[in-house]
């Protein structure tokens, strides 16, 4: 359906952006490595079922979302390691690696290697921007590209939301997936107060300034 | 199965 198209070309969007931000400007600065290393680790976990994925659509977003990340994380770590600051990029993300490894084990709908791997890349996904909101406040402004980027990235996941509904009506089996919904709504109420932000200022033509 | 449903989606 369109809110699931729309949200998947919105996250390869938000990639796109982000790619094109490192490389315009020369420098990952107000880009939260630890975040970005968080995503890495959410598609591995999600995806490890990439050899028998059977929709080619999925399976070339699967690819094109670890290629791209891997690529990020090399521009970061390696090409444009000096725009890098570490000092600004603080947040604990052992606490979020536990609540999310702390869910998976305690409700995943099997206990099997997947369904365990993937509820805790769903519950990963949910907190994984923290740590660039948490240094994005730190910093009190952003880039009108890293603004951006995060936007894109955020609406993918709220666009989930209104495809989730529609399928459960136009599906005939009413399914309800409790983890990813949960996850879902989670992050998307994480990104709220940046969104705000993001329509009042950068949207009227304003620098991402925080109050 | 409530799982199938989202294993095909990203």
């Amino acid at each position: 359906n369109i809110f699931r198209v729309l949200g998947d070309f919105s996250h390869l969007a938000s990639i796109f952006i982000l790619l094109h931000k490192i490389q315009q400007l020369k420098s990952c600065s107000g880009i939260s490595f630890k975040s970005q290393v968080l995503y890495m680790l959410v598609y591995i976990t999600r995806y490890l079922d990439l050899p028998w994925t059977s929709s080619p659509y999925n399976f070339i977003f699967k690819v094109l979302f670890i290629s791209s990340e891997l690529y990020i994380i090399y521009l970061m770590a390696r090409a444009y390691k000096p725009t890098n600051d570490p000092n600004l990029d603080t947040f604990h993300v052992e606490f979020l690696l536990g609540f999310a490894g702390l869910l998976a084990l305690l409700f995943p709908y099997k206990y099997t290697i997947l369904e365990v791997f993937w509820a805790f890349s769903i519950w990963l996904e949910s907190v994984a921007i923290l740590p660039q909101l948490f240094m994005l406040q730190r910093t009190g402004e952003a880039e009108a590209m890293t603004a951006h980027y995060i936007a894109a990235l955020g609406m993918y996941r709220a666009l989930y939301i209104p495809n989730w509904i529609y399928r459960y009506f136009s599906e005939p089996t009413h399914k309800v997936d409790t983890i990813a919904v949960t996850a879902g709504i989670l992050q998307t109420i994480l990104y709220s107060d940046f969104f705000w932000i993001y329509y009042t200022k950068v949207m009227r033509g304003e620098k991402f300034k925080l109050p | 199965e409530a799982t199938e449903a989202v294993k095909d989606e990203l």
